[in-house]
């Protein structure tokens, strides 16, 4: 079923300040 | 009492359930630990990657732009992480970079823009995304993909490389060619016990192995071109240098054997169907240095015949062949200075760089050309060996 609204864009940080924001994976546990 | 009737696919939406706390779960059991010789030999190729676009078409069903972009981060990251420990290992560069490949042409087919939805059927159109438009995500998946191709192409390299001096120039398959050796050439003894074992069956069965763990990946067929295409560079670049710098190696049985390789590698590409990814041409300059050895030098008609058949190479390289240039018997004469003079004036006008050795780190810029799929999300099942228990297929 096509979306009667336009999809909001997401904005998006570029590859290198993604691996800056130290997501949730790296707190993995050993 | 409830009887467990399983759903039919048509029920199904090709969309994955799962909790916000799970999604580490779903990083370090599909990404993280996963081991492509292990499990994953399998799978359907590029299934970690639907997975992941099922979750995030539900995240995306939920109109949560928080949940849409930590699955996205994850994913980014795990993938990273993986190939920054497991990087020099081919299988596990190769089946990230077809996933993440197959992640971006999900992102794209399922985007709702109409330049990608062509050869959607209905139901596929239908499963588009409904809420977000992930245009600049497909820019960071995009450059990740073309980070994983140059570790791809630096792993291959790693294999590859030290074949080739070996199977190219040093091992001699055709019998009887060079019966009499150049003289005043001793042959090289090897310092470490591999070297100078490698011949052309080893290189061809070492890129038979690369292109056939390429397909069980899945890996887009331009792709694999575009590889393949780098994998004949290196092997054109590496044995053309080395030809460059060893008297040895400047010979006319010398010329025949490369001529011979050459033929095999052509065969090989033929034998993949791999004849017009522009992996041949790449050996245009080893080529030439080939035919350079084989032909005559001694008459002004030699040395215009020389100069309109070596368009690939440069005026240093010819003339450095041309000094290098060992007859192997009585009947045969090294190159005049004369002759050699006559060559430089002739080619005094191309317009070039003086360069002498070829860059074999250089990397063709690549390409992702869209690859939509025609599997429908809806019938997808995850094996239970992919521990993935706490997906829920909606």
């Amino acid at each position: 079923r096509p979306p009667s609204r336009p999809r909001v864009l997401l904005k998006a940080p570029t590859l290198a300040e993604m691996e800056e924001m130290n997501i949730s994976e790296e707190e993995e546990s050993p | 009492h409830p009887v467990n009737i399983p759903r039919r696919e048509k029920d199904f939406q090709g969309m994955l359930e799962y909790k916000k706390e799970d999604e580490l779960k779903l990083v370090k059991n599909l990404i993280l630990e996963l081991k492509p010789r292990g499990v994953a030999v399998n799978l359907i190729p590029g299934l970690p990657a639907y997975i992941l676009f099922m979750c995030l078409r539900h995240a995306d069903y939920l109109n949560d732009d928080q949940k849409v972009r930590t699955l996205l981060t994850s994913t980014i990251n795990s993938i990273k992480k993986i190939l920054k420990k497991r990087g020099d290992d081919f299988e596990t560069v190769s089946f990230w970079l077809s996933n993440t490949c197959r992640f971006l042409h999900c992102l794209k087919q399922y985007s709702g823009d109409p330049a990608f939805m062509k050869h959607n059927s209905q139901r596929q159109n239908e499963h588009s995304l409904s809420n977000f438009d992930l245009a600049e995500y497909r820019q960071v998946i995009s450059d990740l993909a073309i980070q994983i191709y140059q570790q791809l192409i630096k792993c291959m390299e790693n294999i590859l490389q030290p074949m080739i001096v070996s199977g190219m120039l040093e091992h001699e398959t055709i019998q009887g060619v060079s019966g009499v050796k150049p003289t005043g050439l001793r042959k090289r003894t090897s310092s470490i016990a591999d070297e100078g074992t490698d011949t052309l069956d080893s290189i061809l069965r070492q890129l038979s192995a690369f292109h056939s763990t390429m397909c069980q990946h899945g890996t887009d067929p331009e792709l694999i071109k575009q590889v393949v295409k780098q994998q004949f560079y290196i092997i054109g670049a590496v044995t053309l240098n080395n030809l460059l710098l060893r008297k040895d190696m400047c010979s006319w049985s010398k010329g025949m054997q490369i001529r011979y390789n050459v033929s095999q590698l052509e065969e090989w590409l033929r034998d993949k169907g791999l004849m017009t990814c522009g992996a041949k041409e790449t050996l245009e300059p080893l080529i030439q240095a080939a035919q350079l050895l084989q032909v005559k030098k001694k008459t002004d008609e030699d040395a215009e015949a020389i100069c309109s058949m070596c368009l690939a190479l440069t005026t240093a390289q010819i003339v450095k062949v041309l000094n290098l240039y060992t007859p192997v018997n009585e009947f045969e004469e090294r190159v005049s200075v004369a002759f050699i003079r006559t060559i430089q004036t002739r080619l005094r006008d191309r317009c070039e760089t003086p360069q002498l050795l070829m860059d074999t780190k250089m990397i063709y810029p690549v390409t992702f050309p869209f690859n939509p799929s025609s599997l429908a999300l809806e019938t997808i099942q995850i094996p239970t060996s992919l521990n993935l228990g706490f997906l829920t297929r909606v």
